[in-house]
């Protein structure tokens, strides 16, 4: 893979849904 | 405060939203600038580690420390090759 190094590590925002966690419960 | 129970009730990107929302704070006073990915990557841990972190300052401390290197050194990368 390697194509999303850029946009790693997601951002935690307090208050946001947390969307860094892939897909486990869409 | 946040228990292991609480936590199985949830679903697991709840769970890492309610621990996200109790580290955020904390990661915030210890590492102002980078606190938003230092949570980001800290939620990518096993929820009972991030358990642990919220009750013991010190791995917190550590966990932050570390996770501020290994940022530190993923944009170094992303930079040099730009």
């Amino acid at each position: 893979n390697g194509s999303s190094s850029v946009n790693w590590p997601p951002e935690f925002r307090p208050g946001e849904p947390w969307k860094g966690y892939p897909n486990i419960d869409p | 405060d946040l228990k292991a129970t609480v936590l199985s009730a949830a679903s697991p990107g709840e769970q890492k939203e309610m621990l996200g929302e109790r580290l955020f704070p904390l990661v915030q006073a210890i590492q102002p600038t980078m606190s938003n990915k230092i949570t980001g990557m800290l939620l990518e841990l096993e929820n009972s580690e991030l358990l642990h972190m919220l009750e013991s300052p010190e791995s917190l401390r550590s966990m932050v420390e570390e996770a501020v290197e290994v940022l530190q050194a993923h944009q170094a990368m992303d930079t040099s090759y730009k």
